[in-house]
């Protein structure tokens, strides 16, 4: 028996079918229709009209401002790791940090750490020259020699920002996470206090397979916060509410779109409205 | 899993007598939740698990001795039947060349998957051109070149050409010239909402007359898979799906949710980077693999 007030079920329904849509999964959209009945049954929210923007009020505190800042060293260059799956959009979130940090009047270096794809190193290169940074490219195979002589080349040139692009790798590739976690060694080794940032780029039409991902890089990398890329797709990216929730992880910045300038900090606000418009 | 799920949820009802029209009702939101939790979209959860109650219905579940078993068998053989029917053939053409063009959105792996098929195809004893249409993305034309070394297949590129319409009109007097018989055309990616290119994506097709085109969807994709799939299927009329990264520990719910909203045959799935890991799709493995 069920005493006390409840919301309309039609209500909650439609509003779990929203959350679901949104890539929130359906353990979140469970937990939150939970929560919501017990403020509703506590009277924190007044009627049925009152959920929508109460459930909203309490989204935009997942992400305080303080998280999504990037984390800058006191004495230069701030490090910032990138890593993520295949096709997740790492090399252009790359190029776009560069352009920011450029704008900034920061002196930028990148690492092109990706040294087994086709023509990876090309693609960074070619952001590099349209943007006019510095690129340390490598000649061997292994990665670690790479980001080894970029931490060199940052130090020697005095540059602001090392900013290192990594292959793209499967969670589930144990040896390539081996690999991952290595590279984050040498820079830590190289440079005191680095990686400054290490940033998780997800794919925005990514489903419940983030959470995995998020798991498994932050335990290999310990990742720092999100690149939540292509949201300028129709995928709401609800994801990061998970994994804010099951990781404990931040999203910095989001991605819209492929040329250098279509990146933004992450804007909770603007992204919690979106995520019901 | 779904089998001791079934399971738990019949004896506890038939515990408290007959099994009801109800209990089967209640019972598919187990499969329900395992589809959501695989990333099958909402609304096709919701038909499929609609369907499964008829047939349960039917095939009168509250009448049978084991209905948590049959339940799972009905789950199964429905989710099966609607993954399929399997078809990995790739349709050749006489007289050639056969024309395939792969579409999709960004970073799904249609330039690995070119390079895949091409592979393959070879293997078929056929003669492939890779056609690099991909005029955006810096490097990609590289790209593509490099994986065509790779398989030892010819890469048409047309140096300085802004227009993929163009490149793509020109590889077919290239492939009459130079006795090739298929003609992968690689494609930029490219979002469903951005008009431009889906009209460019168009032009492309109009241009070349593809006998296949196939959407390259990544495994992982979630609720918006739907979305994207729909709209391409709409402006190209696609002849397949191919869906990469499976190597993943994806459930791959995404392959439902494709199956459903175009009604086109999954044809294979990539499972790994390099040229050869390309399978193909099997609906009953695809089936359990959903369910988890
Ligand atoms: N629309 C859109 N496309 C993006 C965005 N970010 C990246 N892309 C595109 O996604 C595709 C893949 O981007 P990459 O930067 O090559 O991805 P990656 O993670 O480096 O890929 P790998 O190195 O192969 O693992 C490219 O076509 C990019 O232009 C974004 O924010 N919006
Ligand atoms: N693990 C795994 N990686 C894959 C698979 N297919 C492609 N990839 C990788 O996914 C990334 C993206 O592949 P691409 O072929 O560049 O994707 P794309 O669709 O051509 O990308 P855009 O042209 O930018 O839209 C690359 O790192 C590929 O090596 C697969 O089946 N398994
Ligand atoms: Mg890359
Ligand atoms: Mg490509």
């Amino acid at each position: 028996l069920v005493s006390g007030r409840q919301l309309d079920e039609d209500l909650m329904d439609e509003l779990e079918a929203t959350l679901i849509q949104a890539d929130f999964g359906v353990a979140s959209a469970m937990k939150i229709r939970q929560d919501l009945q017990a403020a509703f049954k506590d009277k924190r929210i007044g009627s049925g009209d009152d959920v929508i923007g109460f459930l909203k009020d309490e989204l935009k505190k997942y992400w305080p401002p303080a998280d999504r800042s990037l984390r800058i060293s006191p004495t230069p260059p701030t490090v910032v790791l990138v890593a993520g799956i295949n096709g997740a959009g790492k090399t252009t979130s790359v190029a776009k940090l560069a352009y920011q940090f450029k704008s900034e009047g920061k002196k930028v270096c990148l690492a092109a750490a990706d040294t087994f794809r086709a023509a990876a190193v090309e693609q960074l290169d070619i952001w590099a020259n349209r943007i006019g940074v510095e690129i340390v490219k490598g000649s061997g195979s292994d990665p670690a020699a790479v980001v080894y002589d970029a931490c060199d080349a940052a130090v020697g040139r005095k540059a602001d920002i090392l900013l290192v692009d990594t292959a793209g790798r499967l969670h589930t590739q144990d040896n390539l996470m081996r690999e991952l976690t290595k590279i984050r060694n040498v820079v830590a080794k190289k440079i005191p206090s680095a990686p400054h940032e290490v940033l998780l780029v997800l794919d925005a039409t990514t489903g419940q397979n983030a959470i995995n991902q998020a798991k498994a890089f932050a335990a290999a990398i310990d990742v720092t916060g999100i690149f939540l890329a292509k949201l300028d797709g129709t995928a709401k990216g609800g994801i990061v509410v998970a994994i804010r929730n099951e990781v404990n992880l931040p999203v910095k910045f989001v991605g819209l779109g492929e040329t250098y300038e279509d990146v933004e900090p992450f804007d909770p606000d603007q992204f919690v409205e979106a995520l019901f418009a | 899993s779904l089998t001791n799920k079934f399971s738990d949820v019949f004896r506890r009802m038939s515990g408290r007598g007959k099994i009801t029209e109800q209990n089967v009702r209640e019972s598919i939101q187990q499969v329900r939740q395992a589809l959501l939790e695989a990333d099958v979209n909402y609304k096709v959860a919701r038909q499929f698990c609609d369907q499964v109650v008829q047939k349960a219905i039917g095939q009168e579940v509250i009448k049978s001795l084991h209905p948590g078993q049959l339940m799972v068998k009905i789950v199964n053989d429905e989710l099966t039947a609607l993954m399929g029917p399997v078809d990995p053939r790739i349709y050749y053409v006489s007289p050639p060349p056969t024309i395939i063009m792969l579409a999709g959105l960004q970073g799904s792996g249609k330039t690995t998957t070119c390079g895949k098929l091409a592979k393959l195809i070879m293997h078929q004893g056929k003669h492939p051109m890779l056609v690099a249409c991909d005029l955006q993305r810096p490097a990609a034309v590289d790209q593509l070149t490099i994986i065509g070394q790779q398989v030892g297949v010819p890469v048409f590129r047309i140096e300085g050409e802004k227009n993929p319409v163009k490149v793509a009109r020109s590889s077919l007097d290239q492939a009459a010239a130079t006795g090739r018989d298929v003609v992968i055309i690689d494609t930029a990616g490219r979002l469903h909402i951005d008009e431009e290119m889906m009209k460019q994506a168009e032009d492309i097709a109009k241009a070349t007359r593809p006998h296949q085109i196939y959407l390259v969807c990544d495994a992982m994709t979630g609720q918006d898979a739907v979305n994207s799939a729909r709209e391409f299927n709409q402006r190209l009329e696609l002849d397949g799906v191919i869906l990469t990264k499976f190597d993943s520990d994806a459930r791959g719910g995404a392959a439902l949710s494709v199956k459903a909203v175009t009604g086109k045959p999954i044809k294979f799935i990539g499972v790994g980077e390099k040229l050869d890991r390309l399978e193909e799709f099997h609906a009953d493995r695809m089936a359990s693999r959903i369910l988890g």
